[in-house]
């Protein structure tokens, strides 16, 4: 009989052990739990590869913890624009969008790209407009927004500094990486 | 980031990936994550693949793809070719973060080079795990 197997990350980066209470901690793994218990139910029931990984994606996008949809980190501008890509390993199809903002769930939108349109990868404010065509749920900025990520944009915005999902980085130390 | 890499009952495989990229990017920057053979990958002669860590790496090691083409050129696993790219090419070029990945057999590699990872596997054979690797 087939294995089914679904596999989830909800990021990278050091963890600031200070900052990780017990109780955060405990929030995290059933964020990740949830994404989890989701997706494999898409194959339990006979559901694609495909139907399973966008389940668990927009479980993880719905969850104020993690980067992505909402609670997506702050740009430089103090925006969030958001990046999402699906593909399907059995006839190599894909669908992705970069850039885009106000999309709900950007893996529902790379979706939309795989499955309805000519086209691979969409971007800014085009990737946007066929949001709009494909009836893919918006939100408003606020919707977005999480206190954790705007502090965190806070202690950096007004420097050339930038961090994953979890780490500091300092620009100096990057330009040595050679970055871009 | 986040991301999902599933093995479906009829062998099928596939890959996804969302992130709010990093904290105040400018000038427009994309990481790895919406870009195909980089941060995402998926073919069912070989695996699944959803990256996460410095995108601009990830970009330049075409790293989701290397491991596809490790596999399907030299005959690695799933894991053998999921470590030389995290563990050995990435590093190489300072690259932090990691990748999760499935084969159509339902095998899975969660492999990464830096200290916190966010991941979780759910599978038919009674595996049920979240952690954040330390």
């Amino acid at each position: 009989m087939q294995k089914l197997t679904l596999v989830i990350h909800g990021g990278a980066g050091t963890i600031n052990k200070e900052e990780m209470s017990d109780e955060l901690e405990q929030a995290y793994l059933k964020g990740l739990q949830e994404a989890l218990n989701g997706g494999f139910a898409v194959l339990q029931e006979g559901g694609s590869a495909v139907n399973a990984v966008k389940a668990a994606t927009v479980i993880l996008e719905d969850n104020l913890l993690f980067n992505a949809g909402r609670g997506s980190v702050f740009t430089k501008k103090g925006l969030q624009e958001m990046d999402a890509a699906i593909m399907d390993g059995k006839n190599l199809e894909a669908g992705a969008v970069a850039g885009v903002r106000n999309v709900r769930n950007p893996i529902e939108l790379a979706t939309e790209v795989l499955i309805n349109s000519n086209h691979v990868f969409l971007s800014g404010k085009g990737a946007n407009d066929f949001a709009i065509k494909q009836g893919v749920k918006l939100e408003p900025d606020e919707y977005f927004f999480s206190q954790f990520r705007y502090d965190q944009w806070k202690a950096v915005r007004d420097s050339d500094n930038y961090t994953l999902d979890h780490t500091l980085h300092d620009l100096n130390e990057l330009k040595e990486k050679k970055f871009g | 980031t986040v991301g999902a890499v599933a093995c479906d009952q009829n062998g099928n495989i596939a890959a996804a990936t969302s992130t709010g990229g990093m904290t105040n990017k400018k000038y427009g920057r994309i990481g790895d994550s919406p870009l195909i053979g980089s941060g995402t990958y998926a073919n069912n002669n070989t695996c699944a693949i959803s990256c996460t860590g410095h995108g601009e790496v990830f970009i330049r090691a075409v790293a989701a793809y290397d491991v596809s083409a490790l596999m399907e050129y030299k005959g690695l696993t799933v894991e053998e070719a999921c470590n030389e790219v995290v563990l050995n090419k990435l590093v190489k070029m300072e690259g932090e973060g990691g990748l999760i990945s499935v084969d159509k057999q339902g095998n899975f590699v969660m492999v990464f080079n830096s200290a916190g990872m966010y991941r979780g596997v759910k599978s038919s054979d009674g595996t049920n795990e979240v952690a954040i690797y330390k």
